[in-house]
């Protein structure tokens, strides 16, 4: 059976989704480059004024949805 | 705001522009209005000076196109990003992207192009992204009326950094 997804845990689709989002307009660099998906979550949701959390919750899935520049928001 | 590594910047005040193709959602004068604006948002507030050009070479290269158009930045289809633009440069510093996946307007409906395309020229200008909501250089596209459009502090700052004010 499948185990009961925990709250915040996001799906594989949602998980792709929110890596692609943040290779792209949060991207890695020398500096940041061991940093876990949940700190890179965290700073995205910094940079935007979310509630920080480091989850894939619904506030921070509805950002990466809305429509925006194609431009990095974090830059090295 | 936020200016790009090296704050980047034009070393003079009259730059080109050039509009080499256009969206088929707006007339050819409609976009053209909206793309005059758009540099007036920055030349009102700044001594830079914007002149189009038809033909040789401009300063800023704008235009329309989807998924992969040669620069190694493919678009995406409809939604997510709505358009990118180059720091300024030679080359293809300065040059300005839409998605033409998107559908264009000059009201509230879809996306309108005056407001992405400020946004844009704030970026061939040498700003990088404002974490400040409201800000025009924030990531995310948000309608205002571009009637009542107004520069906000963040943004007026920001450039004024790179080029000065505009003189009385």
């Amino acid at each position: 059976f499948p185990t009961p997804r925990k709250p915040g845990t996001p799906s594989s689709t949602g998980f792709e989704n929110v890596k692609a989002y943040l290779d792209k307009f949060f991207p890695l660099f020398t500096k940041t480059k061991h940093l876990s998906l949940e700190e890179r979550i965290k700073e995205m949701q910094r940079f935007f004024h979310l509630t920080v959390t480091g989850k894939l919750d619904a506030e921070t899935e509805a950002t990466i949805k809305r429509p925006r520049c194609g431009m990095p928001d974090i830059a090295e | 705001y936020a200016t790009f590594s090296g704050s980047p910047r034009w070393k003079k005040t009259l730059l080109t522009y050039k509009i080499v193709n256009y969206t088929p959602d707006l007339s050819q004068k409609k976009v053209d209005d909206a793309i005059r604006r758009a540099f007036m948002v920055w030349s009102d507030v700044t001594p830079l000076q914007f002149k189009k050009v038809f033909y040789g070479h401009a300063d800023i290269v704008i235009g329309f196109a989807r998924r992969a158009h040669g620069d190694g930045y493919p678009f995406d289809g409809r939604g997510n990003t709505l358009a990118h633009a180059f720091a300024p440069g030679e080359g293809i510093g300065g040059d300005t992207h839409f998605d033409d996946d998107e559908i264009w307007s000059e009201t509230n409906r879809e996306i309108n192009l005056f407001l992405v395309a400020a946004h844009e020229f704030g970026h061939s200008l040498g700003l990088d992204h404002s974490n400040v909501r409201g800000a025009l250089m924030y990531p995310i596209y948000s309608y205002v009326n571009p009637a009542t459009f107004k520069l906000s502090e963040d943004d007026r700052r920001g450039i004024q950094k790179l080029y000065g004010k505009k003189p009385s």
